[in-house]
């Protein structure tokens, strides 16, 4: 057990390491294990540090830094071990429109063998969708559901 | 293996048998506030066998029943139908569509069914254990907690590591 | 101080009330004092109703009425005693398009009497700016700011 | 009354002295993430006296003071000046304009100073009593605590009734 726990933080730190400099380009971070000696029982603390600044505490980063280094952190974990599925429920709201695009250029780049379900109000965040659900309610206070399927061919083919 | 369709009945604000199906790739999600979006992640989680009330926004479970509106009346169950595509054979069983139903009851009753037969929620779990998508898992982010994975100690971290290995 | 308090207390539910009608059409709201018979420490609690919903515990509102509900009551408080200017940092994150536009309108209708500094991501709420500030940061990871006044007048003369 | 100005040297991420005028009506501040727009707002929470690191994303004092970037080393005082126009005469006080300054120094040790002269924070906090500028105002609303006031314990709420008081 000792050693499977040692292993996947490895891996896990190292993804993290991969995608966090994607997600900020220029910048740095890792994962490290508060207690080194006691695999069983040790804490994991994220040091992460954006192009140009000094290794902050993590309390100190800006709304925006800390979400897309806790989707840096969730994506290492999902490459480490692949689900079937994921659902992001508005995750990108903190982001500026450069930190957007590079978290939707990531979701897309997993796209061919991922399946996301993602909520947003985001106008760019839904363009990237291959089907588009929408929720509505009536004045009945009742959900329903329709859906559209988006030819993302036709949508690439007529935007290019 | 994905998710290939959803089925919300009596659940939350779905008064109405609602379907969604779904494909590999992206789906995006979207709708005024308050129509239901964050109430279909929440079926999601509770299907899965979610047993906290306060993960799915409520004070007791009875919560997740249809509690009425305007023009509509309270209904007695909330279902959740979850349809999971098992070509490639990743879960343990023999079929190559997985159906994992739970059904709520005013009276607090709480059942179980893979693929139309009753089980526990023992079975569900053993059923998922080795996709990730057991208690606590990650790969669902609720609204507003994408922030907690930082917030939270160091010691709970490991729980994120632990679920990866 | 006991009927300070009480006063008060009618006075913020009756502005609270007004403010829900305003961000909410269609809907209702009050404040409860959890033991009215105990001015001095009873609690006060938000029932809180949109269009064609029955009343719910709050927990159950989606993020986005949630806010607006706490804003329409944090406009209320505001409204039974101004203070000489408010900040206000990303509230409108959560809103969608039709919400935020009320929102807005609602900062507008003060504008003439109070101070406002927002901070947003969000292209209508920049609009509303009598002053825009932009805070940069270059690669030395030091804080610049860099005002632009916009002349309100001719913003409205060229669109309408 | 309205705040005039706000003037930032070694707070947090604001190493250069930078100063902005504000006016009557609706300011509105952009940036990219992290460019520094939420440590304004922190700046002006500190300035009226703000005594708990936590409220401020830090966990001790001397978090907002400069801690050096890449480029630049960290500095050793933090100020902030805060200008108040008084023509209404609604402070306390004979003048027409009030700065309120509040220094630290990396030792820990914090000054105040109502135009330029130095005093304690309770006369700071004596002179804003009224306008609801105090402790804990709800006039200031942090990244991320819009529903705070609705996720806190009914008892915590009628704090906001008494502000309003
Ligand atoms: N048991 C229930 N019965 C009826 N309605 C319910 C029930 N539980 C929740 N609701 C309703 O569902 C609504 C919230 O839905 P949800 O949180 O999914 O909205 P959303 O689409 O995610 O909105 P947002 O964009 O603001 O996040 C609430 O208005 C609430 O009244
Ligand atoms: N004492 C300090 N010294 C140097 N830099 C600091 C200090 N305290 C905070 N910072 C830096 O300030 C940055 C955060 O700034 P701030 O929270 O104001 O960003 P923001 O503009 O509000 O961004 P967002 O749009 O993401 O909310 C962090 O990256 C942090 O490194
Ligand atoms: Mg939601
Ligand atoms: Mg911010």
């Amino acid at each position: 057990v000792r050693d499977r726990f040692l292993e996947t933080f490895e891996l896990v730190d190292h993804h993290f390491q991969d995608i966090f400099a994607l997600l900020f380009p220029g910048g740095q971070a890792s994962l490290i294990l508060t207690d080194p000696d006691e695999p069983e029982t040790t804490g994991v603390e994220v040091a992460a540090q954006p192009r140009g600044k000094r290794l902050q505490k993590m309390s100190l980063l800006s709304g925006g830094e800390k979400s897309l280094t806790a989707l840096a952190l969730l994506f290492a974990v999902y490459r480490t071990r692949p689900c079937p599925f994921y659902i992001l429920d508005e995750v990108e709201a903190a982001l500026d429109d450069t930190n957007l695009r590079r978290f939707i250029t990531f979701v897309d780049s997993l796209r061919a063998h991922t399946q996301f379900i993602v909520v947003t109000h985001q106008r760019r965040t839904m363009e990237t969708a291959d089907v588009l659900y929408g929720v509505s309610m009536q004045a009945d206070g009742v959900s329903k559901v329709v859906s559209q399927k988006i030819e993302r061919a036709t949508a690439e083919a007529t935007s290019s | 293996m994905y998710l290939k369709s959803l089925t919300l009945k009596g659940f939350k604000s779905f008064a109405d048998r609602s379907r969604l199906s779904l494909e590999p790739g992206v789906t995006v999600v979207v709708g005024p506030n308050g129509s239901g979006k964050s109430n279909i992640s929440d079926a999601v989680l509770w299907v899965l066998g979610e047993q906290s009330a306060k993960a799915l926004r409520g004070n007791a479970m009875e919560d997740v029943i249809f509690a009425g509106s305007s023009a509509r009346q309270a209904v007695g169950v909330a279902e959740v139908d979850l349809v999971l595509d098992n070509h490639d054979g990743q879960l343990p069983i023999e079929f190559s569509e997985v159906t994992i139903t739970r059904r709520m009851f005013r009276n607090g009753e709480s059942e179980y069914l893979i693929n139309q037969t009753p089980t526990r929620l023992m079975d569900v779990q053993e059923l998922l254990h080795d996709t990730g998508l057991g208690r606590d898992t990650h790969s669902i982010i609720s609204q507003g907690r994408i922030d907690e994975i930082l917030n939270s100690r160091p010691e709970e971290r490991r729980a994120l590591i632990e679920e990866a290995a």
